[in-house]
């Protein structure tokens, strides 16, 4: 049975989509059968791996309004296979909010093609709609990325509540596993002491961070993980390690 | 009468309430009366002026759910007014879905105050969805924050293609009348060429660019805008340059 692990928060810009991709062909590197889930109506991490997403007649949406299969709509991206998203499935959070057991609709998706794959990476929108929500409720595991600014901090108690409702209403077995410090600058006193805060706030589940670093954004227009598009990044190296954690 | 403007931009973490709180403080400085709007669940803006939302028995949520008025929630912080978010606005998205007229809620509410403020800046949530279309449909402006990333500059045709569609439908006044580089990091290449790509689509409207410091961070832990944390801070002149252009 995959593991199936949430990317989530619904501060934006903190790392999701980044990590999702690299997170992922770290996995895939270390032998594993990788699936990518893009529940974003932006469709970031279908375009950072150069999916075309107007050539596509079925992606996501279709699987959660239209009952169409998840093993339908699967893309490959290298090493990774891939659920797309479009533009569509901004609709889908009106559309789905009048219907019954609508937050389990990507559980039950993800149920059909979980014995083909170990891990399940599921990238979320920056908000704590239904969107993330069916997210979290299929998921075994979230990860939460976060960058080490004031402003980051702040919305992960909202976060941690709505983790924790899920996990007494509609999926007992949620668990926190890790939050990634993302985009770090350690030459800054206030990226310090945030990410003490972060380590206090989650005692022993805080990854060692992953500095910032412009190749990042290069690997977006280029369509590729760091590891494929700079196999000696240190940043590609980071997501090494986190695999690495998570595995154990 | 007040002019309103609209900081929009569904992709997360790209300056929308840094830009709105700085631009506001410099349109203030220059005697203008400002009016700051959240409407972001996060409550980021509320929350980076050290406006506590757990003590405010009534906020933005109220003034769209239940008819109070505008004027009854409004706060003061320094220089600023501000009508605060509080997280119960996170229901307000499931909760509008069926409201007749529900794009138009926000701007009967500013209709209510425009004649106490010059500027009306709204920051909108990492969305397309009823909050920022309220927004739009409220705005005779649009300002566009963008991060000089590859990831970035994609959601840009969905966000002028949303644009377009409130011109035709609710709102025929609205304009895009500039797009600010946020973040901005000179000394790499990637954001020069990106920069070069807003330039080229967005010709005549894109800002001197916003550099990246530290200090914008630290600002949202002091509770203030960049002119009064550090005055001689050049985040804080580009932002009063931005000012003097509107004013134009
Ligand atoms: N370690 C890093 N160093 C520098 N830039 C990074 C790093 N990680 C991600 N980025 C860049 O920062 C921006 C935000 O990252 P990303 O899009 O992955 O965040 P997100 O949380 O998925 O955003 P959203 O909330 O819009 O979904 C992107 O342009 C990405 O290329
Ligand atoms: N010029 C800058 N230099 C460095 N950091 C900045 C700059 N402008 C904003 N920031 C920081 O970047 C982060 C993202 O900015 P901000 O929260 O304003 O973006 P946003 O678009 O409003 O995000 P969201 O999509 O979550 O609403 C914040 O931590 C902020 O302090
Ligand atoms: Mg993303
Ligand atoms: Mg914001």
């Amino acid at each position: 049975m995959a593991r199936i692990i949430a990317l989530a928060n619904q501060k934006g810009g903190v790392g999701k989509t980044t990590s999702a991709i690299n997170l992922g062909a770290a996995l895939a590197e270390q032998g594993r059968r990788v699936l990518l889930v893009d529940i974003d109506p932006q469709a970031s991490l279908t375009d950072a791996l150069h999916i075309d997403a107007s050539t596509l007649e079925r992606s996501i949406y279709d699987v959660l309004t239209r009952q169409v299969p998840l093993s339908d709509i699967l893309q490959q991206a290298g090493s990774l296979t891939v659920a797309p998203a479009t533009i569509d499935l901004a609709a889908a959070e009106m559309q789905l909010i009048s219907e019954m057991g609508r937050e389990q609709l990507l559980a039950d998706a993800l149920a059909t093609v979980a014995m083909q794959f170990d891990d399940i990476l599921i990238d979320c929108p920056p908000s704590l709609g239904i969107l993330t929500i069916n997210a979290l409720t299929a998921a075994d595991s979230v990860l939460i990325p976060v960058e080490c600014h004031y402003m980051a901090l702040r919305g992960l108690a909202q976060l941690v509540q709505s983790i924790e409702k899920i996990q007494r209403r509609t999926n007992p077995r949620l668990q926190i596993v890790g939050v990634i410090p993302t985009m770090f600058n350690d030459r800054t006193v206030h990226e310090g002491e945030v990410l003490g805060m972060l380590r206090e706030q989650f005692p022993g589940k805080v990854a060692m961070p992953i500095r910032r670093s412009i190749k990042f954004a290069e690997t977006a227009l280029a369509g590729k993980p760091m590891i494929e598009y700079d196999p000696a990044h240190p940043g590609g190296q980071a997501y090494r390690d986190l695999a690495r954690e998570l595995l154990q």
